[in-house]
Parts: C-alpha cells; sequence; structure tokens
C-alpha cells in the first residue's frame, strides 16, 4: 500500500 | 486540508506566538517550562526529517520551518539570553528528559509503522509528543501565580490537541482509507493529558478569578 507513508498533518 | 486542522495548526502557532510574546517582549520566562521546551525541540527536529524527502505543500513546508525555528529559539532564549534566562524557575523545573526520552525511544523501535529510521523516529516524535507537556503541567502545579500568558499558552496548546482529533473524525469519515493508528492514540493521549488543566482553567475564567492549580 503505497499511501501508507504519506504523512501530511504537523 | 478541513476546518478542524486548519482551526487546530492556528491554534498551535497562536500558543507559540504567545509564548515569543512573553519571552521577546516582556523579556520573561517565568512558569515556562524548559523541559517542556526542549522535547517539543526534539519532536519537532525528529518528526520533520520528512523536509528533506517529501515535499507535502508549501503550507506544509512553511509551518513545519516555523514549529522548528520556533522552538530552538524559545529553548536559545531561555538559556542563553542574559536577561530572559534569570526569570527561568530552574529549580521548581526538576522533571527528567530521559524519563520520558527513553521510554519512548523503546515504544518506537517496536511500535511503529514500518521498522526504518525515519518511521521509527517519526513514531519516537508521537510518543514524546505526547508527553512533552507534562514537565509545563508540574511546573504549573507548583507556580503559585500563574501569569495570563503562561496560562493562555498552555490553553492554546490543549486547544491545538482537541482540534486535532476533530480532524482526524472528520478524515477518517470524508477520506478512503485514512486510518493512522499511532497518531491517534498518541493525540487522544496527549489531549486526556490536558483535562484537569482545562477544567480548572475554565473554572477560573467563569468565576473570573486567577487561574491556580491545586497542589
Amino acid at each position: 500500500d503505497d499511501d501508507e507513508g504519506v504523512k501530511d498533518e504537523l | 486540508m478541513n476546518i478542524f486542522r486548519l482551526a487546530g495548526d492556528m491554534t498551535h502557532l497562536a500558543s507559540v506566538l504567545v509564548l515569543l510574546l512573553k519571552i521577546h517582549t516582556i523579556k520573561s520566562c517565568a512558569g515556562i517550562s524548559l523541559k517542556t521546551q526542549e522535547l517539543y525541540a526534539i519532536t519537532f527536529a525528529t518528526r520533520y526529517l520528512d523536509l528533506f524527502t517529501d515535499y507535502i505543500s508549501f503550507y506544509n513546508t512553511v509551518m513545519k520551518i516555523i514549529f522548528l525555528g520556533s522552538s530552538f529559539s524559545i529553548v536559545w532564549y531561555m538559556r542563553r539570553h542574559k536577561v530572559v534566562r534569570r526569570s527561568y524557575d530552574r529549580d521548581q523545573d526538576t522533571f527528567r528528559h530521559f524519563f520520558l526520552i527513553l521510554p519512548c525511544l523503546l515504544l518506537a523501535t517496536f511500535i511503529n509503522e514500518k521498522l526504518t529510521a525515519k518511521e521509527v523516529l517519526w513514531a519516537f516524535s508521537l510518543y514524546l509528543e505526547a508527553v512533552a507537556i507534562l514537565p509545563q503541567l508540574v511546573l504549573l502545579q507548583r507556580t503559585r501565580n500563574i501569569d495570563n500568558l503562561t496560562g493562555q499558552y498552555v490553553f492554546l496548546l490543549g486547544a491545538y490537541r482537541a482540534l486535532y482529533i476533530l480532524n482526524w473524525i472528520y478524515r477518517y469519515f470524508t477520506e478512503a482509507r485514512y486510518v493512522h493508528w499511532i497518531t491517534w492514540i498518541c493525540g487522544v493521549v496527549q489531549t486526556l493529558l490536558y483535562a484537569d488543566f482545562f477544567y480548572y482553567y475554565f473554572q477560573s475564567w467563569k468565576k473570573n478569578v486567577k487561574l491556580e492549580l491545586p497542589a
């Protein structure tokens, strides 16, 4: 699952 | 970006500005825990390593730089500034960093989204942020006279965490496959730590008396 790593929060 | 997330980030930004205002214009850091500020600096330094690896948005990059810059400059002011450092409550601020850092580091090596340096540090930053407020809360309890700016600073930090929970609930229901268990659990734990403070903060606000936490 590719988007598992996307962390767009601060 | 939803309204809760934006409001959360703005509240976080406001908390930092209130603290910088106190330090920069009043030249005082009385009632502020250096331990907590150092833990935040470590939190942001380990979490925002992705500034070098991923580009998310202009907003994201700018905010990360602001939080990194402000946290390190606050630590610098409290440790090095010739006037500000004199107002630091050194004898009251006795919480040990390592009691928090070490367990967080251990936990991060076992519980993370992936066993890579970046992910372990990310998890570590979440665990550390969750407990970083503890030295500040201990110091507040010991401080007889909590000034307005210090009270507002801690209130804004707590409000920022509560708004992030609303943001996660919103995202969970509106985005497909948006699940971040570690972030959520840490966030809820962190917000619960403020519950006691919130209670006394609202009491003092309602009765219009000075904030004071029972020992």
